[in-house]
């Protein structure tokens, strides 16, 4: 009853803590082309843990913004037009905070959990794993 | 110096699960 499997369909956060559970999900996004959706869900989660004093955050803060949120790219359209400019105005003023991606992150998961998390839960890559 | 794009995937690693 607890094994990997039976965590991985209770929820998509139970899928993503469990390693084999996040690469195959990636596998599965990449074919579908919007693995950039969980990269930025993970990098928002690695953001979080950064100390505000190291100087490598402002440029992580900016790097996850230039690669995710400014450009034409899956997880920038998912997002709320309010939530990209909000970011914008954090990074361009220098106004970075650790949890400056949280907003963001649950956007792109709610998303991920209403299509890709349950298309997943269907593929033929999750049922010949099974 | 490490570039952005290093900075970032070291970012995204250290979120990843690791394995049991």
């Amino acid at each position: 009853p607890d094994s990997p499997l039976a965590r991985w369909t209770k929820s998509l956060r139970s899928l993503l803590a469990d390693q084999d559970g996040a690469h195959l999900f990636r596998t599965f996004l990449e074919r579908e082309r919007c693995e950039d959706a969980l990269d930025f869900w993970f990098a928002c989660n690695g953001f979080r843990q950064m100390d505000l004093q190291d100087a490598k955050t402002r440029r992580v803060a900016r790097a996850i913004y230039k690669r995710y949120v400014e450009g034409r790219g899956v997880v920038a359209e998912h997002l709320r037009a309010a939530t990209r400019a909000c970011i914008r105005e954090s990074v361009k003023k220098q106004r970075i905070e650790l949890r400056m991606f949280d907003q963001a992150q649950t956007e792109i998961e709610g998303g991920l959990e209403e299509s890709a998390y349950r298309a997943f839960l269907t593929s033929d890559i999750y049922l010949d794993y099974v | 110096i490490d570039s952005e794009d290093d900075l970032l995937q070291e970012c995204i690693s250290s979120a990843m699960p690791k394995k049991k």
